[in-house]
């Protein structure tokens, strides 16, 4: 494993350790986008299938059973905790985040590496996890006040993939690794979501300023 | 560690 890669996981690991923080102290989730949230338990079911099929490394298991588990735990807290739910921002968050279902999976059955329930299912949560952002970037457009540790969630999540892109140019050139098209576009696209988030937030972030992204 | 389609990833 190289750099690039441990420091993506890393991204991605801290940022839902941040999320849960946030919700758990503060009682509050406003500002997140149970879309989003959704997305993301659907993603990591479909793409760690592959739990039962394959053992690559404790890492790998470790990993895969926190996402799954974190994900479903933040959806948990939104939807059924007494407090917690009273904060979500339920008319601002109006994505209707399950049309964008069918399309990747429709694309996943028509573009794959190989026509195999794991690998289509594979590929199905690679495409969905490249458009999930996007009900959490409307809801933060519409936020006012977005508050510190959600700004920084989301800079978190989007530098996990931006760093993966350099885990795979990475692996590419020094360790001769097979072009892998579905990997590196989805990435791609996944990675450019943020772009604007991203000068956003740097911005805030060199002029020590509160976050905010314009309407 | 290493997967050649990248499965070993997250």
């Amino acid at each position: 494993m190289n750099i690039f890669r441990l420091a993506g996981d890393m991204s991605h690991l801290l940022s839902v350790i941040l999320l849960l923080l946030k919700i758990r102290t503060t009682k509050s989730c406003a500002g997140i986008s149970l879309k989003t949230q959704e997305l993301y338990v659907v993603v990591f079911l479909a793409r760690y299938l592959n739990l039962f099929t394959r053992y690559y490394s404790f890492y790998n298991t470790v990993m895969k059973l926190v996402f799954i588990a974190t994900s479903v735990c933040i959806v948990w807290y939104m939807r059924f905790h007494k407090v917690v739910k009273q904060t979500y921002n339920k008319d601002l968050d109006t994505f209707r985040h399950y049309v964008v279902i069918p399309p990747c999976f429709l694309l996943a059955l028509l573009v794959h590496h190989e026509f195999t329930v794991m690998e289509v299912l594979w590929t199905f949560s690679l495409y969905l996890e490249a458009v999930a952002i996007l009900p959490q970037l409307i809801l933060l457009q519409r936020t006012r006040n977005i508050d510190n540790l959600t700004g920084n969630y989301i800079f978190l999540l989007g530098a996990y993939r931006a760093l993966y892109l350099l885990n795979w140019i990475y692996r590419f050139f020094m360790e001769k690794a097979q072009a892998r098209w579905i990997s590196w576009i989805s990435g791609l696209v996944q990675t450019a979501l943020y772009a604007d988030f991203f000068y956003y937030y740097i911005k805030s972030w060199k002029n020590n300023e509160k976050l905010k992204l314009p309407a | 560690d290493d997967d050649e389609d990248g499965h070993d990833e997250l």
